[in-house]
């Protein structure tokens, strides 16, 4: 079934995201 | 004396007295005084800053979101460590080469016309 | 610790037995999450009539049975939206981001379980809670009736309402006509 989610990770639980430094930011110059 | 806002900031933080520490994603503290016109200006030192970790500081208006960093929106004007780039509304732009780190004395000025 | 001086001594018992039996509650559901990943083997992917695919029950399911976990990342609100207006710009269909409470939400749109497929019903079979276990939030998928072998998962989603609407397609008789 993970065919029918291009690139999908199946996971056996929660995975808690680690935020990049420039989570928020638009642009970035 | 100006102090961290004991509330006025994202519930995440560690703030007591002037001190705040920050963990994971960033989050926002705003300072318990506020200013609205006239020129302005506060120092703080940047006392810690474990590897990777990075920090922003600035000016903020109380609608800009205590989720995210100082920057993010049009409420706020940010300074951040990594690379010393300024941002507003989410966008970078080149501000003071090289950045700034643990161990330097940080100092933001704000300049509010009276007159207009 | 002060309101407590105030409650009678019967408020007082009443009060600890809920506060025991809601900790049974958590320590139960706790069991049966475990019991959980053992039990993946009642349901099953295929085709849905509702939307693309969707899952299925392989056995008759009793009521307020834990189905399924929804699984995916956890991440904060704001990053939420970020990344819901980047799907949008995209084009990735329909989010699968589940909002936690206030502060967090779990997005499954590129990794999760197959929970992200069950679809959504005005008249659903399931319904979805959020438990507190070890003081982790997870969002875990119940059945509110007796469902039959064959019969298609559903949930309602309980989107917030927006002004761009998305159509429903349960087909069932109480359709509200928009997910959101």
């Amino acid at each position: 079934w993970s065919a029918f989610a291009p690139e999908f990770q199946e996971l056996e639980e929660n995975e808690k995201y680690v935020e990049k430094e420039g989570e928020f930011d638009m642009e970035d110059e | 004396t100006v102090i961290v806002s004991p509330n006025d900031r994202a519930y995440q933080l560690h703030a007591s007295g002037q001190k705040i520490t920050g963990f994971e994603g960033y989050a926002m503290a705003r300072a318990s005084h506020g200013v609205s016109k006239g020129t302005w200006y506060f120092e703080v030192n940047f006392d810690d800053q474990p590897e990777e970790s990075h920090i922003r500081i600035g000016w903020s208006q109380t609608h800009a979101a205590l989720q995210a960093c100082v920057g993010y929106s049009k409420f706020s004007y940010g300074w951040r460590s990594k690379h010393g780039t300024k941002f507003h509304e989410a966008k970078g732009k080149k501000y003071h080469f090289g950045g700034f780190k643990q161990g330097d004395t940080l100092g933001c000025l704000i300049h509010l016309p009276v007159d207009k | 610790a002060m309101r407590h001086q105030h409650l009678a001594n019967k408020d007082m018992r009443l009060l600890q037995r809920r506060l025991l039996t809601s900790l049974g509650d958590a320590s139960n559901d706790f069991f049966k999450i475990n019991q959980l990943k053992f039990r993946k083997k009642m349901i099953k992917f295929a085709r849905s009539r509702i939307h693309g695919w969707g899952l299925y029950a392989m056995e008759t399911i009793a009521q307020d049975e834990m189905i399924v976990e929804y699984i995916g990342q956890t991440i904060r609100s704001l990053v939420a939206d970020e990344r819901e207006k980047a799907y949008e710009r995209r084009g990735i269909g329909s989010s699968y981001l589940f909002r936690i409470d206030e502060n967090s939400v779990i997005d499954a749109t590129k990794r999760g379980n197959f929970a992200r497929f069950i679809n959504h019903s005005c008249q659903p079979n399931c319904y979805a809670k959020v438990l507190t276990i070890e003081g982790e939030k997870r969002i875990v998928i119940y059945s509110r009736s007796v469902i039959n072998k064959g019969e298609e998962i559903t949930y309602d989603y309980k989107f917030p309402i927006e002004d761009d609407k998305i159509d429903c397609l349960c087909g069932a008789k109480a359709c509200r006509g928009y997910l959101n």
